[in-house]
């Protein structure tokens, strides 16, 4: 199957989601 | 041991693993029986997105502000950060010596490695690990299988790379029977320049 590859940028930007408070 | 279904809520960024933070503290002078070390560890989240991750990890004291003997671990759920669990016991980890300051931001770097599945190894991670310790801190990254040797080789080019590591840094690896044997988890090492 696909894996779920997440770069650092990208989980860098998703920490100050609102999501992410 | 609390059984809970960790599920990702909508508009969230799945991980490709689910995993559990864990923490632990012992008083160096007691030798680490089997048996004081799973008393003396205890998990406090496991989280399925990313942007759970964040919620738990920017909530957490830094790893480099900690003080005496304790240790953060991110396991995948279901995996316990010993040497014992089915996962690893055919495994064992590279490590890597921190002098003071450095641990906070190698600890972060090499987590969202992890959880951004750039090792490329399949199944073969099984955490990491953050060891505060009084001279130095040493970061460690668990697989499963230590004689696999395209995955040991692999995932330690990739530290070099997401770590950005000085290419004369010293990469040691230890397989979790050899740490058994001795009872010790950073002595007697295979050393790779």
């Amino acid at each position: 199957g696909t894996r779920i590859i997440y770069d650092r940028k990208f989980l860098l930007d998703r920490r100050n989601s609102p999501l992410a408070q | 041991q609390k059984v809970k279904e960790v599920m990702v809520p909508p508009g969230e960024h799945p991980l490709q693993y689910k995993y559990t933070f864990w923490y632990s503290r012992r008083t160096p002078s007691r030798p680490a029986s089997t048996h004081n070390y799973e008393q003396n560890i205890r998990q406090f989240g496991t989280v399925a997105s990313v942007e759970q991750f964040w919620r738990i990890y920017s909530h957490i004291v830094r790893p480099g502000d900690l003080t005496g003997y304790s240790d953060f671990h991110l396991f995948k759920d279901g995996i316990k950060p010993m040497w014992e669990d089915e996962a690893n016991k055919n495994g064992g980890k590279w490590i890597i010596r921190l002098r003071k300051g450095l641990a906070s931001r190698f600890w972060e770097n090499i987590i969202l490695a992890m959880l951004g599945e750039q090792f490329m190894v399949g199944e073969e991670i099984c955490g990491v690990v953050v060891s505060i310790r009084f001279q130095e801190d040493i970061l460690s990254i668990w697989n499963k299988t230590a004689n696999d040797q395209f995955s040991t080789v692999r995932i330690r080019d990739t530290l070099r790379r997401v770590l950005n590591l000085p290419p004369n840094t010293i990469m040691e690896y230890k397989t979790h029977t050899d740490s058994l044997k001795d009872n010790s988890s950073f002595r007697n090492t295979k050393i790779t320049v």
